[in-house]
């Protein structure tokens, strides 16, 4: 089970999760006390690199829309600069005495602070991004909503020119997206949901055209016809909502199920 | 902005992997 859900931010911080864990058991096993080397320049270029992660975010903040990452993001970013300054205190510490035990428990909660934080950060980024597919989502299922009412061939061309671009877009993001998954069975989930709407979609349109023809030549078979134009709406917007609860999911919601 | 967060995230955890390398490699000598 991947630990983290996306390939973007499995590569930047796996190595850095390795190295953390291994320090820390390192650390257990060192309590005899070996001295601690210099840490000033190091510590100094994590505390540069937090700064400007810092910036880059705040500018974030200021230029989203998303409320949501209006208020998650600042805790995530405070996580962040807390663990630099703990790593900094520390090679403070440890400049006057190599061997300070209170340096070396300060070195440990820093680096894993920087971890957990810049996770935060990237995760609350990626839900954001993940709520922008979602809108594109339900505008699909508001579209698809319309299809029942539609009763003349002027507003089906209407209908499948408002739809056709939406589709088109959550179809490219979607697609993108899954591909950036690492947990298979997600990523398998979207494509075969992905796959049945480009499936049903000509069907759904094509089964309009018959409704409204049907309509038009007051035939009985309208009601049959508009049943088929609704389930095959009904399916589309089933696997759409589909699409919008895997999209939400995490590893860590799969490890709640466990 | 993602892109450029990407970017600063990818620096602060090399220099988080340097910072633990230099103190593992004075613990394990």
């Amino acid at each position: 089970m991947p630990v983290f859900h996306t390939k973007t931010i499995e590569s930047i911080l796996e190595p850095v999760a390795q190295q953390v864990s291994r320090l820390v058991i390192l650390h257990e096993e060192a309590e005899d006390g070996n001295a601690m080397p210099d840490l000033e320049k190091p510590v100094l270029a994590v505390s540069r690199a937090v700064v400007n992660l810092v910036k880059v975010g705040r500018s974030t903040i200021d230029s989203s829309e998303d409320p949501i990452l209006k208020q998650d993001m600042p805790a995530a970013l405070n996580r962040v600069e807390a663990a630099a300054r703990l790593l900094e205190e520390a090679s403070a510490l440890l400049k006057n005495d190599p061997l300070s035990q209170p340096a070396r428990k300060k070195l440990i909660e820093g680096a894993r602070g920087i971890l957990q934080g810049t996770s935060a950060l990237l995760l609350c980024f990626d839900e954001s991004e993940v709520r922008k597919i979602i809108r594109e989502c339900k505008k699909v299922l508001d579209y698809l909503a319309v299809a029942e009412v539609i009763e003349t061939m002027e507003d089906l061309v209407q209908f499948v020119r408002d739809l056709s671009p939406c589709l088109t877009k959550v179809s490219r993001e979607v697609d993108h997206r899954s591909q950036e998954l690492t947990h298979q069975v997600h990523r398998e989930i979207l494509t075969r949901c992905l796959d049945s709407v480009k499936t049903l979609s000509p069907i759904l349109i094509c089964s309009m055209k018959i409704f409204i023809q049907i309509l038009h030549q007051h035939c009985k078979e309208s009601e049959e016809a508009a049943e088929n134009r609704n389930y095959l709406a009904g399916r589309m917007s089933d696997e759409i909502n589909e699409i919008i609860r895997v999209l939400q999911l995490t590893t860590y919601d799969e490890e709640e199920w466990d | 902005n993602a892109a450029e967060m990407v970017r600063q995230a990818k620096i602060l955890a090399t220099a988080t992997s340097t910072l633990i390398q230099s103190i593992k490699f004075e613990a394990e000598s």
